[in-house]
């Protein structure tokens, strides 16, 4: 199963992630 | 005696032939993968091999949605307490699952082997993030993220899909963010509702022994869901590497609403083991279900005349979960 989130976000909005990573509920996605 | 040893010899073939084959297959693709592993050891990026129509054909001729649903069926039944132990325990060596952090521990608990899959966690193993605005909504893998161009997505690096195959076609009705419109280009356009902001996208891959449920990934209001039956292939990185479109082909839920900067959507993807799938708040929504046809959608606006708002949800928020078939 997959989950995909598409959203409109300013400019400025950086994901703090890395492709392959593994990553828990809760934790930063990304921010502005 | 002849006659009887001839018809035996004639049906042992056939379980030969597939023998043969699958097996010849099955180490064929261990020896691509231990070929890919090797050269992403050296540094080397791996040429992207797709799936050629024909591959996808076949494997969408595969009756994923009617093994799905066996499987579910399966799993429902309730297995004797002196079962559970050994079956859950094989089921947590298999796939990493750590016990610890679920909010019950004793495997004698869950009737079966669905509930055990939609085992809830214990509240204080997941903090949920007060400083970014958007967090992760499950336990997964980061296949891919970043922004949306030329109304394409990237579900893994090279591989993408089209932002109005996984959406769907654009309503015209007042609860959806977005009005009829009649290219691709312009849907993006039509989703990014305020100026100078982007469309972004991440996509999170949830295996087999990770918690199943999922949660709101900000603050946000869901007006509208669009439930996509369809195939039930399988979702895992290795599949989304081959299939283009992967996502498009299978069933999914799409939430969309909006949240402080704009457009926001979440979607839950089905995969053959995980057919179905569950939103806490929609009671109407039935997926991996015989009377639903491919290729068709289903609308339902959370907007009414009393709730003109939609169903606000807040960061962490329980949303929903995915259930075994």
């Amino acid at each position: 199963s997959t989950i995909v989130l598409i959203f409109e976000a300013p400019k400025n909005f950086n994901f703090h992630l890395k492709p392959g990573q593994k990553i828990r509920f809760g934790e930063a996605l990304g921010s502005l | 005696l002849h006659a009887a040893l001839v018809v035996r010899t004639f049906r042992l073939r056939p379980f030969h032939f597939l023998l043969a084959t699958g097996g010849g297959y099955a180490g064929y693709r261990q020896y691509e993968k231990y070929k890919e592993e090797q050269l992403e050891k050296m540094g080397i990026e791996i040429p992207i091999k797709l799936a050629s129509e024909w591959e996808v054909s076949l494997y969408k001729s595969v009756p994923t949605r009617l093994l799905s649903r066996a499987w579910g069926r399966l799993n429902q039944v309730e297995l004797p307490t002196w079962l559970r132990k050994p079956v859950y325990s094989l089921y947590i060596w298999t796939f990493g699952v750590n016990m610890k952090e679920a909010a019950v521990e004793d495997l004698h608990h869950y009737r079966n082997l669905s509930e055990f899959f939609r085992r809830k966690l214990k509240p204080q193993s997941r903090p949920v993030c007060c400083y970014h605005s958007v967090i992760s909504p499950s336990d997964g893998k980061i296949l891919n993220f970043g922004q949306v161009k030329n109304c394409e997505v990237e579900q893994v690096k090279g591989v993408t899909y089209s932002l109005e195959s996984f959406l769907g076609p654009c309503t015209s009705t007042e609860d959806m963010q977005f009005s009829q419109t009649s290219s691709c280009s312009s849907l993006q356009n039509q989703l990014v509702t305020k100026e100078g902001n982007e469309l972004y996208h991440c996509v999170i891959y949830l295996a087999p022994g990770d918690y199943h449920c999922f949660h709101s990934p900000t603050d946000w209001r869901v007006s509208h869901r669009r439930h996509f039956p369809g195939s039930l292939m399988s979702v895992n990185p290795g599949v989304a590497r081959w299939i283009k479109e992967l996502f498009c082909h299978n069933e999914r839920v799409v939430l969309s609403g909006d949240w402080k900067h704009g457009f926001f959507s979440l979607t839950a993807v089905g995969a053959t083991n995980v057919g179905s799938i569950r939103i806490y708040f929609d009671r109407d929504l039935r997926t991996n279900s015989p009377c639903y046809s491919k290729g068709s959608y289903n609308d339902f606006s959370f907007i009414t005349n009393n709730n003109k708002e939609g169903i606000p949800m807040r960061k962490g928020e329980h949303l929903g979960e995915f259930n075994l078939g």
